[in-house]
């Protein structure tokens, strides 16, 4: 087992139980700025456990970042860990990063979807659904990223579950996403929420359950167009942006329709990148700058938030 | 651990809307063996679809048959994913 977050590899993939015990070791050597928070246990009961990075304050306005919903996307938890040692790397020396943690707090949920994580381990490399199973249903898992209450059972999720985009049999039924849907209700003070995923290089937000704009589209539109090229400056990674249903398709029950429904104004996704070769397999030699410039997305979106207050 | 020897990932851009539909209907044609990895959207985005060494000349007969024009984006999925293994043994020693 990892003995300290030193010797760990923030350029490798890891397993469920590697990245576990990675969470305990980060959490004991910055006690003072990160806690583990337990918000529920998936269907097969592993626990779902999110990184609490806070300088004080009570109920601040938070910051919500999830990575892994779709477990093959194994690039989006390799980002997630090193954006988490980024933030305590950097907190008291990069005065944005700092100026945020004063006055928000901000939630990374590395291990979104444990089940079909500990599966594309086990068995299949290429999972991407959790491991739910009903009575009377014959296929296994239902698509996380479609089972929020925002448009469900709409266009662009299926209701067939054999389908790579099974909603489940009814809003939140999934016990990954009600244990999300639980804590950012309980807490009522979230103001950004980012999803990551992977692959295409693509920063969008809401909707994709409609073509019809959200009212701070254009808003939103400049935010993600600052952010884009925030990251471009890091590589020279080319995204695009704009909503889900008119940059890429028409999804419905997907996790950023619901946050801007539940009043979250920055409610972003992204789809990480993929060089244009490797599809969900990205080598891990990608890893660092494939998180070093997200992060740079990702803080611009978090400036903005600390700059327009709501 | 599921095998994906001679598993490919062919990119397919479609032409317009028509040639998407026909993308979409091979989901329907082959249930659960093609793995849409890049889903059928909009013209100006490619299709990256995962298919099974037992369904790729069925499919690419399918895709030749409708003027579908394709690349293959990974050759041989587990040629990647042994890479992927032995580098995670690697970082681990």
């Amino acid at each position: 087992r990892e003995r300290s977050t030193n010797s760990f590899s923030y350029s490798s993939y890891h397993t469920l139980e590697e990245i576990y015990s990675w969470i305990d070791n980060f959490v004991t050597e910055h006690s003072d700025i990160v806690s583990k928070i337990h918000i529920g246990n998936s269907f097969e009961n592993r626990s779902i456990f999110v990184l609490k990075f806070s300088t004080g304050g009570f109920q601040r306005p938070a910051v919500w970042i999830d990575t892994g919903i779709h477990s093959r996307e194994w690039i989006t938890h390799a980002t997630g860990i090193w954006i988490a040692k980024k933030i305590v790397s950097v907190h008291g020396k990069d005065l944005i990063l700092t100026d945020i943690l004063k006055a928000m707090d901000i939630f990374i949920e590395i291990v979104t979807n444990p089940d079909g994580f500990a599966f594309t381990h086990s068995m299949n490399r290429l999972w991407r659904k959790n491991k739910s199973s009903r009575p009377g249903i014959f296929c296994i898992g239902v698509d996380l990223n479609r089972n929020w209450k925002s448009g469900f059972g709409g266009n662009g999720s299926n209701k067939n579950p054999c389908s790579e985009t099974y909603h489940g049999p009814w809003p939140q039924s999934e016990p990954e996403v009600a244990a999300i849907v639980k804590f950012i209700t309980h807490h009522g003070n979230f103001k950004v929420l980012i999803s990551i995923h992977s692959y295409s290089q693509m920063l969008m937000y809401p909707y994709g359950h409609s073509l019809d704009p959200v009212s701070n589209y254009e808003e939103l539109y400049d935010l993600a167009k600052d952010a884009v090229k925030a990251l471009y400056e890091v590589h020279g990674i080319k995204y695009i942006f704009g909503s889900i249903s008119t940059t890429l398709y028409v999804a419905s029950g997907i996790t950023v329709d619901w946050a801007y429904d539940t009043g979250i104004k920055y409610a972003f996704s992204f789809e990480l990148r993929d060089t244009g070769h490797y599809g969900f397999l990205l080598p891990a030699s990608q890893i660092i700058p494939t998180a070093q410039e997200t992060w740079m997305a990702i803080r611009t979106i978090m400036e903005h938030a600390l700059n327009h207050p709501y | 651990q599921m095998n994906f020897t001679g598993d490919q990932v062919l990119r397919v851009l479609a032409k317009d809307e028509k040639q998407l539909s026909l993308l979409r209907d091979l989901e329907g044609l082959k249930p659960q063996k093609v793995d849409f990895w890049r889903g059928p959207a909009r013209p100006s985005l490619p299709v990256d679809m995962r298919v099974p060494f037992s369904e790729l000349n069925d499919v690419k007969a399918y895709l030749e048959a409708h003027g579908l024009a394709y690349s293959i984006m990974i050759k041989d999925i587990q040629v990647l994913l042994n890479e992927e293994r032995e580098a995670m043994a690697k970082s681990r020693r």
